[in-house]
């Protein structure tokens, strides 16, 4: 473990407990994507399969747990609860998320480290999860005013996958870890999708205005 | 097998 990453793990886990407090403070979900929400349950259950074949520490086994747990809940939130499914912007979310899947896992079928099923759906989860904040952006173009807690949540996410930037790079040259191509690129697109917006929220907490994207 | 990134990572 190192320092990036710790920041990272930290920061997604801040991330998610942000939503959730969000929601269940202001039974409002305005503003947050439900597709960007089921896209993160499917990354989290391809991905952490080896919750159950592999020990590695207390530590990760019990973020898996609670990413799983947290993802769902939200979702679980948005779709059922009487008062929160009202206030979800169905009719600005209609980024069709189930097209982004398909293509995810043929990709993970034809580039992979190794062609066994964990590893295959291993893969899937980091294609998938580099895309999967793409209804979300979108929804936020379309929302005029965005609230601090939906901005900070979104700028949280995006920070963890730069923080794993960091690690990934701290881990190849100190530990002499081997490449991985795979976790590299789909980081760096992930992250690479929030750059305008972090451009925007960067420049609204300088400016100490209201977070705008354009539409 | 050694060739295999460590899935000790979220």
């Amino acid at each position: 473990m190192n320092i990036f990453r710790l920041a990272g793990d930290m920061s997604h886990l801040l991330s998610v407990i942000l939503l959730l407090l969000k929601i269940r403070t202001t039974k409002s979900c305005a503003g947050i994507s439900l597709k960007t929400q089921e896209l993160y349950v499917v990354v989290f259950l391809a991905r952490y399969l080896n919750l159950f074949t592999r020990y590695y520490s207390f530590y990760n086994t019990v973020m898996k747990l609670v990413f799983i747990a947290t993802s769902v809940c939200i979702v679980w939130y948005m779709r059922f609860h009487k008062v929160v499914k009202q206030t979800y912007n169905k009719d600005l979310d209609t980024f069709r998320h189930y097209v982004v899947i398909p293509p995810c896992f043929l990709l993970a079928l034809l580039v992979h480290h190794e062609f066994t099923v964990m590893e295959v759906l291993w893969t899937f989860s980091l294609y998938l999860e580099a895309v999967a904040i793409l209804p979300q952006l979108i929804l936020l173009q379309r929302t005029r005013n965005i609230d601090n807690l939906t901005g900070n949540y979104i700028f949280l996410l995006g920070a963890y996958r730069a923080l794993y930037l960091l690690n990934w790079i701290y881990r190849f040259f100190m530990e002499k870890a081997q490449a991985r191509w795979i976790s590299w690129i789909s980081g760096l697109v992930q992250t690479a999708l929030y750059a305008d917006f972090f451009y925007y929220y960067i420049k609204s907490w300088k400016n100490n205005e209201k977070l705008k994207l354009p539409a | 097998n050694p060739k295999l990134p460590q899935k000790d990572e979220l």
